[in-house]
């Protein structure tokens, strides 16, 4: 069978990586170099926030469903906020 | 609507843009008149003009390409990121680049290159994007009729706090997208759709999930990108498993989400007479549709498939205590919604009575 069910850690990773993509991309994350984990996930977190404010999701500051749905529907590459 | 921070804007309003490169998916014509429609968009609500030059320095230059391609915003191939453009200035300033590995198209198929240059060429002019989902300026794609687009109201608002109104005696307006805890709402048409309920209004619906209770906005045209807005009622045939949809005397069946072939039909087919012109609502209901028109109940019987003898009758005679016009109604469990302006009845199909009267907007968790 081609389409082989995704284990769910291979998920997790890849939303956690769409999610910072579109939130270095749209919402001016500030790259993850240099920062301890556990400063990058409060950021990410209080992007997520700013994103789903600006969708009208629930502020949830976290990649639920709704929002990975949003992120993924194609879009304009001019970011969201700031310049 | 929102403006680029530090509002940037031209300090002229006669711009020149000029086409650098083509798409090979549209004809030179057809991308030419994509991209002056684009810009009519904006210049009929302002007082900007544009002129295509095909030499030399223009204020917005226009070119198709992939990847990296030199301003550090790369493109993604196919989907995702369609297009971006520049805040006003020299240089790139203006700029507008289309994603060249992307599908261009002049009609429903993604991506119509008419809606995402207009959106595009919003941020040449110094817009930002703005959160209402009925906005051009909107940061996701959502396809609209281009021979009915009108730029909705959030865009005029923010083309003319930056360069003020347009020449025109007449000031151009456009579509406000409703709000769902709008307190003078009203539905153009409810039905329910395998265990969800649609609200429709104008080119939006409102879909219900019936156990998360969650509603999510969503434009007609994303899903059915042939049904006209302003539809005007709607039902579901259980035993068929098909929903109907109205607008005037033309009628619309849908599978789930996939439209019927051999759609739109005239409600001719119901045995309605010439003389009724448009529907209000309808339902259907233990093998009967009830149709609503003006103050008057018509019922049709689905297997028989003719009107049943004796209607049409009074609403308030087939259905006591609706004494009023119906925009819309759907059927859950033992009820039938009555939708009439900012107001729902719920009549108990057991009781034959009103049992129940409140705002509309409650169904949007208002």
């Amino acid at each position: 069978a081609k389409a082989l069910p995704v284990p769910p850690e291979d998920l997790e990773e890849k939303n956690a990586k769409t999610v910072e993509n579109y939130l270095r991309k749209f919402y001016h994350l500030p790259s993850t170099q240099f920062q301890s984990a556990r400063r990058n996930s409060t950021m990410v977190a209080e992007k997520l926030r700013e994103m789903q404010r600006f969708f009208g999701l629930a502020e949830t500051g976290k990649a639920d469903a709704a929002t990975l749905e949003m992120m993924g529907k194609p879009r304009c590459g001019v970011p969201d906020t700031g310049d | 609507f929102r403006l680029t921070p530090g509002s940037p804007k031209w300090t002229h309003t006669n711009l020149t843009y000029r086409i650098i490169n083509y798409t090979p998916q549209l004809s030179k014509t057809t991308v030419e008149t994509a991209i002056e429609k684009a810009f009519r968009v904006w210049s009929v609500p302002s007082p900007l003009t544009f002129t295509e030059i095909s030499q030399g320095e223009a204020d917005i230059n226009i070119a198709f390409v992939p990847r990296e391609h030199g301003d550090n915003s790369p493109f993604d191939g196919p989907n995702g990121i369609l297009a971006h453009a520049f805040q006003p200035g020299q240089g790139i300033g203006g700029d507008a680049h289309f994603d060249s590995e992307e599908t261009w198209t002049q009609d429903s198929r993604n991506y119509n290159l008419f809606l995402v240059a207009a959106h595009e060429f919003g941020h040449s002019l110094g817009l930002s994007h703005s959160s209402d989902p009925g906005a051009l300026m909107y940061p996701n794609y959502a396809y609209s009729d281009p021979s009915t687009y009108s730029l909705p109201q959030d865009d005029i608002n923010g083309i003319q706090t930056l360069y003020g109104p347009s020449n025109s005696p007449i000031q151009p307006t456009g579509p406000s997208t409703p709000t769902a805890c709008d307190p003078h709402l009203r539905f153009d048409a409810v039905t329910t759709l395998r265990g969800e309920i649609y609200f429709f209004k104008d080119k939006y619906f409102w879909r219900r999930h019936p156990q998360l209770r969650e509603v999510d906005l969503n434009f007609i045209s994303l899903f059915w990108p042939f049904l006209p807005n302003g539809l005007q009622a709607a039902y579901e045939d259980f035993d068929k498993d098909l929903v109907f949809l109205f607008k005037g005397r033309q009628y619309w069946a849908l599978s789930g989400y996939d439209i019927q072939q051999g759609y739109p039909r005239d409600i001719a087919n119901y045995g309605f007479p010439s003389s009724v012109r448009a529907i209000d609502a309808a339902v259907s209901y233990r093998g009967k549709t009830y149709f609503f028109v003006n103050n008057q109940c018509w019922r049709y019987d689905n297997s028989r498939g003719t009107m049943d003898p004796g209607y049409p009758r009074s609403i308030s005679r087939a259905f006591p205590g609706i004494n009023c016009r119906v925009d819309a109604v759907f059927l859950q469990n033992s009820f039938l919604l009555f939708f009439s302006g900012p107001q729902y009845f719920a009549f108990n199909l057991v009781t034959h009575s009103v049992t129940r009267a409140a705002r509309s907007n409650l169904w949007l968790n208002c």
